[in-house]
């Protein structure tokens, strides 16, 4: 463990928590986009299959409970909570993510480690984690409102990524053998899916004014 | 250096 992969684990815990803790106080998912959070489910369902088999240590394991549970409770609210799921505008977050789903699945079966259940299910769920913020950004474009919760929600997740590759490359330059090209090349690819997200972002900070993304 | 075993990230 080192620290940026600690801070990255820290962000995306962070992330999840905001989010949760928001829905939870104020009792509604405006802006929220249902699919990003559905997708988020089935990442870490798919990632964190070895979860009872595999025991790599306690904190793997707490984190790996905690970002399950969080991110199954997010959809449970969105989808069954009697009063949050009025505030979720289902009309505007269209995005089909089945368009990304079955893409990343079939990538999966093309390019993995090992041609073994886990091992697809792995490289499906990284595959899958990198386009997951997508229709939160659509949506978040096209409802122009970034209330300040949101916006921290993806800068933060983006901001769990950025760290990540930082702890890869450390990784890369301190254990002989550290080489995971999918999990690499993955997490570039969704960092770079934040950056102009990012751009805004300090943009707007720096402006002091609402965050705007271009249409 | 703690084993880097496989899929040792979360």
């Amino acid at each position: 463990m080192n620290i940026f992969r600690l801070a990255g684990d820290m962000t995306h815990l962070a992330s999840v928590l905001v989010l949760l803790l928001k829905i939870h106080t104020i009792k509604s998912c405006a802006g929220v986009s249902l699919k990003t959070q559905e997708l988020y489910a089935l990442v870490f369902a798919t990632r964190y299959l070895d979860i009872f088999t595999d025991f790599i240590s306690l904190y793997n394991t707490v984190m790996k409970l905690i970002f399950l549970g969080s991110s199954f409770s997010i959809v449970w609210y969105i989808r069954r909570h009697k009063i949050v799921r009025r505030s979720y505008d289902k009309d505007q977050d269209t995005f089909r993510h089945y368009f990304l789903v079955l893409p990343c699945l079939l990538l999966a079966l093309v390019i993995h480690e090992k041609f073994t259940f886990r091992e697809v299910m792995w490289a499906f769920s990284l595959y899958l984690e990198a386009v997951a913020i997508l229709p939160q950004l659509v949506l978040l474009q096209r409802t122009r409102n970034i209330d300040n919760l949101t916006g921290q929600y993806v800068f933060l997740l983006g901001a769990y990524r950025a760290l990540y590759i930082l702890n890869w490359i450390y990784r890369y330059f301190t254990e002989p053998h550290f080489v995971h090209w999918i999990t690499w090349i993955a997490g570039l690819v969704q960092t770079l899916l934040y950056a102009d997200f990012f751009y805004y972002y300090f943009e707007s900070w720096k402006n002091n004014v609402k965050l705007q993304l271009p249409a | 250096i703690e084993p880097t075993s496989e899929k040792d990230e979360l």
